[in-house]
Order: structure tokens, then sequence, then C-alpha cells
């Protein structure tokens, strides 16, 4: 349902950024590969279970993720240093906005879509989970029905993940000018668009930003729900999400 | 002995195609 990326009055930053999406397709191949990987090797030593090979996926989307930043516009430009300071801040953000992102555009109702392309049955993940993975899952839906019931398009995410990316209030940055003004620059695409698009214009994009904060707020918990599995050795490790976890931690 | 580089690091600086 998405309009074609060059439709008439498409703002050109929102063209760009679009561009920079990895192909789905070709995401899913390579990861269910990984994970096939993966799982050959655990037939040797033993299926560790569900949540670590959830985790290896997640792992497996952090790094398109860094691919997707580093081959991205304008983030391509700045420093390895200030790129790290960057993905620090914001890398769960932008994994749980892939997971939730892919339920909006390509999931079905009361089922869960990976990003290998399977699916799983939200009723056996909150019968298998524990309380708390449970209250996440929920407050995952509840946020994945908003944004569906506003019609989120691929344009719209796009330009979400640069605002989560490019963010000024991180500490230290060297070219702390530059991520103000591509922030700017993507609040002022998501804006033009939105307001093209949709009949009340500043009623979606402001939706639209609390749905941005309550995006964080669940990143958060999700971060400190993967930490607490992570002190209890329950998360496979030496892989990027550890070390990202790490990384905020510290 | 030099600090090992993070693998965030090796990744962001990875040529482009690799």
């Amino acid at each position: 349902h998405s309009s074609s990326p060059q439709g008439p009055g498409m703002p050109r930053l929102v063209t760009e950024f679009l561009l920079c999406d990895p192909d789905e397709l070709q995401l899913q191949n390579k990861i269910s590969a990984r994970i096939q990987q993966e799982q050959t090797g655990w037939r040797r030593l033993g299926n560790p279970g569900t949540f670590s090979l959830m985790c290896v996926m997640a792992d497996q989307t952090l790094l398109s993720i860094v691919e997707w930043a580093r081959t991205s516009i304008f983030f391509k430009q700045l420093k390895v240093s200030d790129q790290m300071k960057l993905l620090h801040s914001c890398w769960s953000e932008l994994l749980i906005l892939d997971i939730i992102s892919r339920q909006v555009l390509y999931g079905r109702v009361g089922s869960l879509l990976l990003v290998t392309g399977q699916e799983v049955q939200l009723s056996d993940i909150a019968s298998q989970a524990g309380p708390t993975l449970a209250g996440l899952v929920q407050r995952g839906q509840e946020l994945v029905e908003r944004l569906h019931i506003l019609k989120l398009d691929r344009q719209e995410f796009a330009c979400i993940k640069f605002l989560i990316l490019f963010n000024p209030d991180v500490k230290d940055l060297e070219e702390h000018q530059l991520v103000e003004s591509v922030q700017e620059q993507a609040e002022g695409a998501l804006l033009e668009y939105t307001s093209r698009t949709s009949s009340q214009h500043l009623g979606r994009f402001t939706h639209l930003l609390l749905c941005l904060s309550e995006l964080r707020s669940l990143s958060t918990l999700a971060e400190d729900y993967l930490y607490c599995r992570h002190l209890s050795g329950e998360v496979p490790c030496n892989n990027l999400l550890i070390e990202m976890l790490h990384a905020k931690h510290s | 002995e030099p600090e090992e580089p993070s693998l965030l690091k090796k990744l962001l600086l990875a040529p482009a195609n690799s």
C-alpha cells in the first residue's frame, strides 16, 4: 500500500532515505542461512533453546542495521568515532523498530513475523514467555496496532530510522552540527511527507513523535531485560549484541 | 599490547563491499 517512492511531490530526502533501505527478501535469505548454520552447530552441541535462537536472530538483525547505517546517506560521511557513539546510543531503538515495522508492513494479526520469514503465534509466545517478556511483547503489540491504524508506510519508517540514528543529544560528538542538521532535515522531510499524505497533517506528525517516545521507552525496557538475562548467562556471548549491551552498561 | 578493536569498529571500518 505504499505509494511509489518517486511519486509526484515526494520530498527528495524521503526518496534518498528509502534507497538506503536493505532489500527485505535478501535480508531474510541472508539471516535464514546464518541461523541454519548456527543450528547445525547446535545439533552437535545440544540445542540451547528458543531464547538463544531469538538472540542470534537479534544479533544478525543488528549486523544488518550496522550495515544499513554505514552505507547510508550522511552517516557514511561521519568519523567512525561519531558513528560508534550514535549507534551505541540508539541500537536497541533501531532493533525494536525493525521488529515493529516488519509487523506493520508485512505481518498478520495474531502472529509475529520473524526476520527469517517464519511466523510465530503470539499466543505461543505469551504461554512460553515469563511475565516480563510477555509484558514487553504485549506493549510492542500495542505499538504495532497504533502504527497499523495510522497505516504507516515504508517512507515514514525510513525517515524515522534517520530521526533515531541522528540524535544530537548524544554526548561528545565531534560533528554535532552535522548530526543536528540531518535530524532537522529528516524531521522536515517527515513533516512534509505526512502533510502531503494526510488531511490532519500536524495531528499525524505529532502522533508519530509520540510513537517514537513510546518506542524509546520500550527499547530501554527491552535492553534492561536482555542485560539481566545476559548476567544470568542465558544470552549467547562474543557477538555484536553483547558488545552493544555492554557499551551502554559499562 | 594494543586493545582489540571492538566488533562494531571493525564492521564500520570494513571495506564497502565486504
